[in-house]
């Protein structure tokens, strides 16, 4: 039989709480209950017994078709094409403010040199306070080479000059670091479209926080708008975050996850995002 | 979905409030409220609260029932950010020690540096110590905020125990004789247990004046979680929302503020250490209802 619409109202109700209490920005959790209340309606349940409780089986089996995830081979084929080509694959790194980009570089830096690629950073944000000292310290400590200038310096001429040592010293990879910004500050996201067409990188990775609200899509889409990310890192997942945004993100953008940060240390860089945000997810 | 500002125009343009217009006024408070990262059971609650006096309240002379109904929306939202006073007061104690604490990158360092210069803007002597033993330039970064502001830092890179150098760090500036100490903390969340232990250890050790929550503007449903396990390992006394110039709209500070008991009292507006603002709960509340 199908289910009544009051049936699937009730479900979807309760459904649209849920994905909201995990984070899911509210204009991406109405596109999705609406998306489903079609299918819902047509689908054949029971006549008798629990009849809701096969509507909510299909709505969890929904969550993981939500999350885009990406295959991180298909950045390390990329990687091995640059270094046939003779030249350092090249990866950007932009955000919002405090989402962790400085700290995911080092850890990006490490996870592909474990896999045999050599690898040097660029601090590119020559803005903030303490954070060419930050990457430096980070850089050292997990011995990868840092190429910097001084603060007031232009973004751009740091990274060329990085991309430049790379190319003389045959490292396989550039990790660029930038300053975070606003999504709201136009300026500024037009400053990160000049430092790409300068740069070209291979890849543009977004980090955001998996802490972040309805900001998060706002955040991520004028950012893919106004600069293109080809992918998307969600860190502090550890945090106890739900990882609701990382749906949102998906469902705004496209773009594909990539890693989730789930620490501060190095190794922190979970590469089978799926899995894990399933479980945060809990659904 | 339309704006609340038209959800509103159309309510207080309908010839009587009846129950089918003050349930699609509720429908679109709820929206705007969630869009604003306001935790569900709050809103929840505002909802039976504006829906329960709506209908049940007498209306003073000469009151429409729409316009009581608007004001009651105001009035329920106010409460939520309760009573306390949220101006900042030293109360006289000398020094009068502040700790920032707060999850990772929220923005308790440039808080830091923005709350001091705001403070000896306010005619007062401030000190800023770097607790902080894990963010590498933690020191740098506070030193790079204040020195141009002539503000003193007081830090010890190569010190990892941050009790002894928040302790040094207090007599050092009650020597110089400040009126406010801050001291910046690493970054932390409760599912790490050492860095929450720590940070009891630095309650316990220092017993600052006040403990300040630092909120990032764009958390989202979480903030109240967060909030309560900030407070139930070190009592807070006053919030701080940071990152308000972005698309963020603090809805998370609610919940925050609903599980510590504690007021908000400034906000961050911006990257630079004069972007920083009291807590105004008028623009607060319209920036919520959106
Ligand atoms: N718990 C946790 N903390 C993280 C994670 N990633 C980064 N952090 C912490 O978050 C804080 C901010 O990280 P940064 O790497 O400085 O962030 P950022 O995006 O470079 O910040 P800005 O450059 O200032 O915009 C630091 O304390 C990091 O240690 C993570 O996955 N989990
Ligand atoms: N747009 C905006 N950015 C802010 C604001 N406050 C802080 N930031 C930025 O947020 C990022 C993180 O700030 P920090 O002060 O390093 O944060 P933190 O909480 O000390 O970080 P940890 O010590 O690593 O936990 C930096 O890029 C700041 O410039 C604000 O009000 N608005
Ligand atoms: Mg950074
Ligand atoms: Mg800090």
């Amino acid at each position: 039989a199908k289910p009544s619409p009051k049936e699937v109202e009730n479900v979807l109700s309760d459904f649209y709480l849920q994905l909201i209490a995990a984070d899911v920005a509210v204009e991406t959790a109405d596109a999705i209950v609406n998306s489903l209340r079609h299918s819902l309606l047509e689908m054949d349940v029971p006549r008798f017994g629990d009849r809701e409780a096969v509507l909510k089986e299909v709505l969890k089996k929904s969550i993981e078709s939500l999350i885009k995830v990406a295959d991180v081979n298909h950045v390390l084929k990329r990687v091995d094409e640059a270094r046939k080509q003779g030249r350092p694959a090249v990866i950007l790194f932009v955000g919002p403010n405090g989402s962790g980009k400085t700290t995911t570089v080092v850890k990006l830096a490490h996870y592909l040199r474990k896999r045999g690629y050599s690898v040097i950073l660029a601090s590119a944000d020559t803005f903030r306070a303490g954070a060419i000292e930050q990457l430096e310290t980070l850089g050292q400590r997990a011995g990868f080479m840092v190429v910097s200038q001084s603060y007031g310096a232009d973004p751009a001429a740091v990274a060329v000059d990085a991309l430049n040592k790379a190319s003389s010293m045959r490292v396989n990879v550039v990790l660029i670091d930038t300053a975070g910004r606003t999504e709201v500050d136009r300026g500024l996201l037009e400053e990160m479209r000049k430092l790409k067409r300068v740069v070209k990188p291979d890849f543009v990775i977004y980090t955001g926080d998996a802490l972040a609200g309805n900001a998060a899509v706002q955040q991520a889409k004028m950012f893919d708008e106004v600069v293109g990310i080809d992918y998307v890192i969600l860190s502090k997942v550890d945090a106890d975050a739900k990882g609701g945004s990382a749906i949102s993100i998906s469902h705004s953008t496209g773009k594909p996850l990539l890693f989730l940060g789930v620490g501060q240390e190095l190794d922190d860089l979970e590469d089978k995002p799926a899995e894990k945000l399933l479980e945060a997810l809990g659904f | 979905g339309r704006s609340l500002k038209e959800v509103f125009r159309k309510f207080l343009a309908s010839p009587s409030a009846d129950k089918a217009s003050v349930e699609e006024l509720i429908r679109g408070i709820q929206r705007s409220l969630l869009m604003a990262d306001v935790k569900v059971e709050l809103v929840q609650k505002i909802s039976e609260r504006i829906r329960a006096r709506a209908f049940e309240e007498k209306l003073p002379p000469g009151v429409s029932r729409k316009d009581s109904v608007a004001k009651i929306v105001y009035e329920e939202l106010i409460n939520l950010l309760g009573g306390k006073p949220a101006k900042f007061s030293t109360g006289g104690k000398k020094p009068y020690v502040i700790m920032l604490l707060g999850i990772q990158g929220t923005g308790k360092t440039t808080t830091a540096a923005k709350l001091a210069n705001y403070l000896k803007v306010e005619g007062y002597k401030v000190g800023v110590v770097c607790a902080d033993t894990y963010r590498p330039a933690a020191y740098q970064q506070l030193k790079h905020l204040l020195e141009p502001r002539q503000i003193p830092v007081y830090g010890e890179p190569e010190n990892n125990n941050p009790v002894e150098i928040a302790r040094k760090g207090l007599e050092h500036f009650k020597q110089m004789g400040v009126d406010v100490v801050i001291i910046d903390t690493a970054g932390r969340h409760r599912q790490q247990e050492s860095l929450m232990d720590e940070m009891k250890m630095l309650e316990k050790e220092l017993k600052p004046d006040e403990n300040i929550l630092i909120i990032d503007g764009t958390i989202g449903q979480q903030a109240g979680a967060h909030a309560a396990a900030f407070h139930k390992a070190t009592p807070i006394g006053s919030i701080i929302i940071t990152k308000l110039d972005t698309s963020g709209r603090g809805g998370g500070a609610l919940a925050a503020v609903a599980e510590t008991g504690a007021p908000v009292k400034f906000v961050g507006v911006g990257e630079s250490v004069e972007d920083f603002q009291p807590f105004n709960p008028s623009s607060y509340i319209a920036s919520l209802l959106g």
